[in-house]
């Protein structure tokens, strides 16, 4: 059922980054279009193999966020070579320990009829 | 309320932007919403400096002064927005480039102002009152979870689950009122996101989330603001 559910969202013409089935045994295809995809050089073999190794661990969660949402697109992105810690760390940035002040000031209620 | 509804095509919401490797979102949500505000108060749209608010933004936690707005390392929109309203103003983008680091002096200039905030204020919890707001007052700065955000490619995230623990800073700038969920066989209304990662991420750069059930604590920190013309 799942693999249906996929199916119904997935594009399968150029793959567009998006995940199916199939992804995960063609890792290593993927990861060469996403090194050309976004230019990405990496600076030593480890280093390389490391990334490829979190990339395939991307297409897995891919998977996993494609099942949890199936109206959407989900697959390989400019971040598929980041752990999440990586990801949150370099391209978040909410500083969840700054609070809004007691005494901010609230809007005032529309009317949303008509 | 309309049914529909996009500052974009009512010339509100400049281009999408790239934070690149620097976790200034908070910044580009502030810019966002004063650029819309700016663009209702004065009919120029003009883009504001993020790097201002990464530079010269130390504004802090008023019952937690060691936490600040800290460039690179993190911001929240409503302690910039209080910035904004104390130092005068932003500067236009191309006074104050974006560098996307946080290792330079502020070079704000007070004479190169080119938006004021006159105030701003949180919006309720409630999806009505979001959407009037936005209306009424322009792009809205949000936070929001961002888990679904690393895999994201396109259509209308709606997850199952998702945390409402908020980690990232973006403008919501309008909302559908239908696009096909197939696995609920209905139409799902849903908001338009603009994010900072580049136009080449998502959906042109945007992302869109269903709405009605605070998904991914998108409801949850909500700011409108108001700007002074400065013409």
């Amino acid at each position: 059922n799942d693999d249906l559910l996929i199916r119904q969202v997935v594009d399968h013409g150029d793959g567009g980054g998006a995940v199916d089935e199939n992804s995960l045994v063609n890792a290593d295809h993927h990861f060469t279009i996403f090194k050309r995809k976004f230019g990405k050089v990496y600076a030593t073999q480890e280093e390389h193999d490391y990334r490829f190794s979190v990339f395939k661990a991307n297409l897995r969660r891919a998977r996993r966020h494609q099942k949890l949402d199936p109206a959407a697109v989900h697959g390989v992105t400019q971040f598929s070579d980041l752990t999440p810690r990586e990801f949150r760390r370099q391209f978040l940035g909410l500083n969840r320990r700054l609070r809004l002040p007691s005494d901010a000031h609230k809007a005032p209620i529309l009317p949303t009829n008509d | 309320l309309p049914m529909d509804f996009d500052w974009r095509d009512h010339g509100a919401v400049t281009p999408v932007k790239n934070q690149g490797s620097c976790g200034s979102c908070w910044s580009f949500s502030t810019t966002g919403a004063l650029e819309g505000a700016n663009f209702l108060a004065t009919g120029d749209l003009v883009s504001l400096s993020e790097q201002q608010l990464v530079d010269c933004d130390h504004e802090c936690d008023p019952e937690e002064k060691d936490s600040c707005d800290s460039g690179c390392s993190g911001g929240l929109m409503n302690s910039a927005f209080e910035y904004t309203l104390k130092s005068g103003g932003l500067m236009r983008e191309e006074d104050y480039p974006y560098t996307g680091t946080d290792r330079g002096a502020c070079k704000f200039d007070k004479n190169k102002i080119a938006a004021k905030v006159a105030n701003f204020s949180v919006v309720s919890l409630d999806e009505d009152q979001i959407a009037a707001n936005l209306v009424k007052n322009g792009p809205l700065a949000v936070a929001i979870n961002a888990v679904f955000m690393q895999t994201y490619i396109g259509g209308v995230s709606c997850p199952f689950i998702c945390s409402k623990r908020l980690d990232h800073g973006v403008l919501l700038v309008g909302y559908g009122a239908a696009s096909y969920a197939p696995i609920r066989l209905k139409e799902k209304p849903y908001w338009i996101i603009k994010n900072s990662w580049g136009e080449n991420w998502g959906e042109n750069g945007y992302y869109k989330i269903c709405r009605g059930h605070n998904v991914c604590g998108v409801d949850s920190m909500v700011s409108t603001v108001a700007a002074v013309s400065t013409s």
